[in-house]
């Protein structure tokens, strides 16, 4: 929370009386209250900012305002009607709300209102999310940037997990050894508190001083016991959600194929931070797996013609190879993906790969094809073509000039993900990061079943992979609403032999599990089935056919609107009060989508502060003269 | 004139000539939100010289900063500021600064003229004197921005669109027409572009001879690197 702040520092006063920020977290899925309380001690009105930042897999679902005992409600409209009211707004000089992209993992939103002289306001932000599992945890990430220190600052979450609470860590980067001992934690078998509320004096930086020491990132990581194979199904109010991430799998050996940009583009820093990582990545490969490079500008340079199994002579010779990339040349992502998949076809067909493995292809590249084939559906065509559902593509696009949305299309057309990789001086980190999520497969191939005639409306059931630390969410609404007990079924290829369970659920009785707990939010399964659909609808909405992509976008649509989402087809709508003389403008929070974060991206580098700018050694010029 | 694009992140430059019928003004910098407009006006030789190439240069520029209020004129001549309803002007002739409340001119005799416009931009103009019984060459100006960061994203002109820094690859290197030139392939914007690898002088340090800077060389008066072409950026008036 950047919480409130004045325009101008010259004029008028701001008193900052509480910021608080409550998540509550049930079976993974978050609910996030943020709300900051200010006075405008000015003898005139002013404008009083609220300016917060929020996880960018998040969905806003609230935002209201109280002024002067009048509460100011959002609403969620369509994106192109919200949009008539926000032009109008701009137009006539007004701020409207917005959220704009904030680095790797936030977006920032941000409002501000006119409040009268010795007035309060009260903003609410709410937003909600599913939690991911990512190396073995779950992360709740609250980012607090507070100007000065707060007569009452609190961070409170809530978590309940029904499975148990394996263990929860709490840490923030801005704890000193004065402020580490007020995270107070408590954890029961199912459920967590943790919280953090230093004084007034304990924010200051030194005794009397203005500053605050409460700057950065606030941070929650847990996980959940995992005792049954089959995972762990709970029915809630007529909805089923399924978590499945059984314990004790071995992983299942893998061949990838590295396809390295190394054209012109890729120069500099982009192609130094492809070394190191793959140079890390080289260090912790696994023996069993086998392992591959293509290098490409416009022309196709296979390490070797075979991949490699990871033995420690291959990893020395594959290592030296790495330190020799150099950038030049066009870009020809075509051929040399292709090229990819050939050599892993080829491979697998001479059986001079294990049987039972997975085949993945891991494209790096700051894109701008231009050399071969370089019309981008026909690249996403011939690709998909190539792998024929029969191994998975990840890319990782470096830069902000990468067109990210040619990498997203084709990676989720062939069962992987795209990943920006940002030319921070953590890229090498962020790409080791990504790797080591995909690193250790476990199963593949897996579907999780359940009887057709008793559930409806269920989440994606099949996943080409479930990799270690991770966690596959399914869920559902219930056909007949008094069932409580229904079969389940998984089933995958594990690298021995298929991995096949089944099981009974039931539904969970929450006041015998939390007996104490009079509310904790809800519908809170229905609404994690409805994130979950909406979220894998945009996706569709993006990769299907223009049949599919269509009713994809109106059901999202339909369903953000019923469930109060603020995704990338609605807006969230609040009337501003103005001043008596101005007419009522209307606020709007938006949803990016990962092409304008990236959009934003590329305008915010102009408005470095200039402090910041020293940091670059070299300022270009732009100049025209004559000779 | 030659324009240069200076890209330190990538070790490199890009530059080209834009050529046109002496007295045509171009733009080269609107930015429509910060309101800071620069335009320019070439003018050519004066006559054909003997190998029968007509030259253009810079001759005068129009600056204004809505915003700020302010307005500057600057030739070969003299420089004139107008700010609100005050008019000041500076002779190239004298070492001068003026320091108004958004804007401070500093005049090095014959030389040069550093401008920075409050919390938005910062440029230097050249002056290069030339012989005045040259029988072809006329004084001329040379126009640099040092610091673009507060200028907007919507920012453009010839020079402008390149603010925002500029994605190209060039591969396929090749003997050119020159031993010393080569050519290659640069894809830009989309385009497939010949380019030749040549170099082009920065006079900041050296205000006479210049400083040669390699860079690629777009042909055609940057057809291809340029968003539309040279004539897309002719002004009728210099404000």
């Amino acid at each position: 929370v950047r919480s409130v702040q004045k325009r101008s520092t010259d004029t008028g006063k701001v008193e900052v009386h509480s910021v608080t920020v409550d998540c509550t977290v049930t079976s993974r899925f978050a609910h996030t209250v943020m709300t900051s309380v200010a006075l405008n001690r000015a003898n005139t009105s002013q404008e009083i900012f609220f300016d917060v930042e929020l996880p960018k897999t998040a969905f806003i679902t609230n935002f209201s305002m109280e002024i002067e005992g009048q509460v100011y409600v959002g609403e969620v409209k369509e994106k192109e009607k919200a949009k008539q009211q926000y032009e109008k707004a701009v137009s006539s000089g007004q701020t409207a709300g917005l959220v704009k992209a904030s680095g790797r993992k936030m977006e920032k939103f941000s409002v501000s209102v006119n409040v009268a002289a010795s007035s309060n306001v009260t903003f609410i932000l709410t937003y909600e999310e599913l939690l991911q599992r990512k190396m073995g945890k779950y992360e709740i990430l609250t980012r607090v940037k507070p100007k000065e220190p707060v007569q009452e600052f609190k961070i409170v979450a809530d978590i309940y997990e029904p499975q148990g609470i394996a263990f929860v860590d709490a840490h923030a980067t801005f704890l000193s050894n004065d402020l580490l001992p007020l995270v107070e934690k408590t954890v029961t078998d199912k459920k967590a508190h943790i919280s953090f509320s230093p004084t007034l004096e304990q924010q200051r930086k030194c005794p009397g001083c203005d500053g605050t020491l409460i700057d950065g990132d606030f941070l929650i990581n847990y996980d959940v016991n995992r005792a049954q194979s089959l995972g762990d199904i709970q029915v809630v109010n007529g909805y089923f959600v399924h978590f499945f991430a059984p314990p004790d799998l071995p992983r299942v050996p893998k061949n990838v194929v590295f396809v390295i940009d190394k054209s012109g583009s890729m120069g500099g820093r982009k192609i130094a931070q492809t070394r190191e990582a793959l140079l890390a990545i080289l260090n912790d490969i696994h023996e069993e797996d086998h392992f591959g490079f293509v290098e490409f500008d416009d022309k196709i340079v296979p390490w070797k013609e075979s991949l490699s199994k990871a033995t420690t002579e291959n990893v020395a010779e594959a290592i030296a190879y790495v330190k020799r990339i150099v950038d030049v040349g066009g870009t020809d992502i075509n051929a040399a993906v292709l090229k990819g998949v050939d050599m892993l076809i080829k491979d697998k067909q001479a059986n001079r790969l294990p049987e039972r493995s997975v085949d993945m292809i891991i494209l790096l590249t700051d894109g701008m094809p231009n050399s071969g084939e370089s019309h981008l559906p026909k690249i996403q065509e011939n690709v998909r073509s190539a792998i024929g559902g029969n191994m998975s593509l990840y890319c990782l696009g470096f830069g902000n000039n990468v067109d990210y949305a040619f990498l997203d299309v084709m990676s989720k057309q062939n069962n992987g993900v795209a990943r920006r990789i940002y030319e921070a001086s953590d890229a090498a980190l962020q790409l080791q990061g990504f790797y080591d999520e995909v690193a250790s497969p476990l199963l593949s191939e897996v579907d999780l079943r359940y009887p057709d005639n008793t559930v409806e409306f269920v989440t994606t059931n099949h996943f080409s992979q479930l990799f270690n630390g991770s966690e596959i969410v399914v869920a559902g609404r219930l056909a007949d609403n008094d069932l409580d007990n229904f079969l389940v079924e998984v089933y995958g290829q594990g690298p021995e032999e298929d991995f096949q369970v089944q099981g009974q659920a039931s539904a969970i009785n929450w006041n015998v599990v939390y007996p104490d707990e009079e509310y904790i939010f809800g519908d809170f399964t229905e609404r994690l089935w409805a994130y979950l659909t909406i979220q894998q609808l945009l996706e569709k909405s993006k990769t299907g056919s223009s049949d599919e992509k269509g009713n994809a976008t109106a059901k999202a649509l339909d369903m953000s609107l019923r469930y109060s989402f603020v995704t990338p087809l609605t807006s969230m709508v609040v009337i501003k009060p103005e001043t008596e003389d101005s007419t009522e403008a209307p606020l709007i929070a938006n949803k990016l989508t990962e092409e304008q974060r990236q959009q934003a991206e590329r305008v915010s580098y102009r408005y470095h502060s200039p402090q910041q700018r020293t940091h670059y050694q070299a300022t270009p010029t732009y100049f025209v003269d004559g000779d | 004139p030659h324009f240069m694009i200076e890209l330190p992140d990538r070790n490199d430059s890009l530059c080209f000539n834009i050529n046109d019928k002496p007295g045509t003004i171009f733009t080269l910098v609107r930015d429509t939100e910060t309101g800071i407009l620069v335009n320019g006006q070439i003018i050519g030789d004066k006559k054909i010289p003997p190998n029968g190439r007509i030259n253009t240069y810079f001759w005068r520029f129009g600056i204004i900063h809505q915003a700020l209020g302010v307005r500057l004129e600057v030739s070969t001549r003299d420089i004139s500021v107008f700010q609100d309803s005050n008019r000041a002007k500076l002779l190239w002739s004298d070492s001068a600064s003026l320091k108004a409340p958004n804007v401070d001119l500093v005049v090095s005799k014959d030389r040069s003229l550093t401008v920075t416009l409050k919390d938005s931009v910062k440029f230097v103009i050249l002056l290069h004197k030339v012989w005045k019984k040259h029988p072809y060459h006329q004084d001329y100006l040379g126009f640099y921005t040092l610091d673009t960061h507060l200028l907007s994203p919507s920012v453009h002109g010839l020079l402008g669109q390149f603010y925002h820094g500029i994605d190209y690859e060039v591969t396929d290197l090749r003997p050119g027409e020159v031993l010393e030139k080569p050519d290659a392939t640069m894809f830009v914007k989309g385009h497939q572009l010949n380019v030749t690898r040549g170099w082009q002088r920065d006079f900041r340090r050296d205000v006479k001879n210049g400083e040669n800077i390699p860079c690629w060389f777009i042909h055609n008066n940057g057809t291809g690197l340029i968003d539309g072409d040279e004539r897309d950026y002719i002004v009728s008036g210099l404000f």
